[in-house]
């Protein structure tokens, strides 16, 4: 028996809106420490891995490990009939074929439920090193979006470099180029309108546009965003999602022919 | 430049 609620539902909403058009299907993976899913596009190009505590959610009961093999935008289309407002609990029998998704109004007076077909995913899991990044930077997450949207409609490749300077991204196309340079910046009061660079050395990246303005769909779940970069390894984007656990995108970089 | 593939840096388990 598998169950999870969650009063916050719009979350749930969120998540599933910023991860549908990256990736369309992976594992639920529930256990009795919370929700996990690893997925990658269907390129291998990036990776979505995503944590939910179990102690993030108001009520959570997993009595056995599952792999729950969803279709995300079969998913959202359930969640898309939540209201914002709505209390979400999500439930599934041991080795169930659907997932349940009830949903209650907040003033208890609309419950309803919807069963989402399972689907058996052959899916590879990659190891991911816990290790040290050149650069650190942590930023609004509405100026990454702002910066990647922007960009794109430059160029399809963004160069990040991140000296002492501060952070540049550059890109190129047929209209011109574009530069856009962030510094440390910690005077806001707000610590989620700073912008924290932690650098031990010079790094310098490209990667694809298209996937860079893809992560910053997950901009609703939290004020601040973080980049970690490394030379010559994917970048790190990572969305804290309040108490209840976190997003993270990881995506290979362009490498010289 | 060409597009690396994450398989290429994290080794599958």
């Amino acid at each position: 028996m598998f169950e999870a609620r969650i009063t916050q539902g719009s979350v749930l909403k969120k998540l599933v809106e910023a991860l549908k058009e990256l990736v369309t299907e992976g594992n639920f993976d529930v256990s009795s420490t919370g929700l996990t899913l690893q997925a990658m596009d269907s390129s291998h190009v990036c990776l979505v891995s995503l944590t939910l505590r179990d102690d993030g959610f108001d009520h959570y009961r997993c009595d056995r490990n599952m792999a729950m093999g969803i279709h995300f935008g079969n998913l959202s289309k359930i969640l898309k009939c939540a209201g914002n407002e709505d209390t979400i609990t999500l439930k599934a029998e041991d080795n169930a074929d659907t997932l349940t998704l009830m949903f209650e109004s907040a003033n208890q007076d609309r419950i309803s439920d919807f069963d989402l077909k399972l689907m058996s995913i052959e899916s590879e899991h990659l190891g991911i090193p816990d290790q040290d990044y050149s650069a650190e930077i942590k930023m609004p997450s509405a100026e990454y979006q702002r910066i990647v949207r922007d960009l794109t409609s430059i160029g399809d490749t963004v160069l990040i470099s991140a000296t002492k300077e501060g952070i540049k991204f550059s890109t190129s196309g047929d209209v011109g180029t574009a530069n856009i340079t962030l510094r440390h910046n910690t005077t806001p009061e707000k610590p989620e309108e700073q912008t924290i660079i932690d650098l031990k050395e010079p790094v310098a990246l490209t990667f694809a546009l298209r996937y860079l303005n893809n992560f910053s769909k997950a901009t609703p779940l939290a004020p601040q965003v973080k980049l970690s970069l490394t030379k010559d390894l994917p970048i790190f984007v990572e969305y804290q999602v309040g108490d209840l656990g976190n997003v993270r995108f990881f995506l290979a970089p362009k490498i010289d022919d | 430049m060409q597009q690396g593939t994450l398989t290429a840096f994290f080794p599958s388990t």
